[in-house]
């Protein structure tokens, strides 16, 4: 564990704290796509089948409860209690566009052939991605709300920190994991536009507005 | 052959 590292998974929990609060408080989930949300329970839920196999640490284990019960938590939010405020009409990203060619990549580029590291490289992977939908909705609408763009850039914030927490653990410990490496700059560099826009336009006070 | 690291990271 390193600062980086922390100050990654700290971003990501913020993340999914804004997101949960915005929709509990406004009593609405407008603006938020669902099929990102179903892409990242999918995601956890694969990468943290470990739990049983694999013990890191009481903070390890914490971590991955909280992210696996809050996707699904999101999820009940979204698609239940607050379905009637569900902006399906923009939310309409293929998401077998991702799911195909994530899978097909899960199981040809990976550490070994096995269900747990298929099912691992699979989420790593999907992860990369599963932002798209709602980028997509946020372009197809030309706006988000404040507090959606403060929920998007803690969450592109957690990767851009994990890379370089990567950087130091190469240096420090002489570990990398190449996959995880690329996929997660793969990850970062579809935040790049919205990060141009966070910082000239949401922290200037103005709505992120995409030109017409 | 060799034995993958422990995934430690989320």
């Amino acid at each position: 564990m390193n600062v980086f590292r922390l100050a990654g998974d700290m971003s990501h929990l913020l993340a999914i704290i804004i997101l949960l609060l915005k929709i509990w408080k406004t009593r609405s989930c407008a603006g938020i796509s669902g099929r990102s949300q179903l892409l990242f329970a999918l995601t956890y839920t694969a990468r943290y089948l470990d739990l049983v196999t694999n013990w890191v640490s009481l903070y390890n284990t914490v971590m991955k409860v909280f992210f696996i019960a809050t996707s699904y938590a999101t999820i009940y939010l979204m698609y239940l209690k607050f379905k009637a405020t569900y902006d399906s009409n923009h939310d309409t990203f293929r998401v077998e566009f991702l799911l195909l060619p994530v899978t097909i990549l899960a199981l040809v580029l990976n550490h070994e052939f096995s269900f747990m590291e298929i099912l691992w490289t699979f989420s790593i992977y999907l992860e990369a991605v599963a932002i798209l939908p709602q980028l997509f909705m946020v372009s197809k609408t030309g706006e988000a709300e404040s507090i959606t763009s403060h929920y998007l850039f803690a969450l592109g914030s957690y990767r851009l920190l994990y890379i370089f927490n990567w950087i130091w653990r190469y240096y420090t410990e002489e570990y990398y994991d190449l996959i995880a490496i690329i996929a997660g700059v793969v990850q970062t560099v579809l935040y790049c536009d919205f990060f141009y826009l966070y910082f000239t336009k949401v922290l200037k006070g103005k709505k992120l507005q995409l030109p017409a | 052959c060799c034995k993958l690291p422990q995934k430690d990271e989320l």
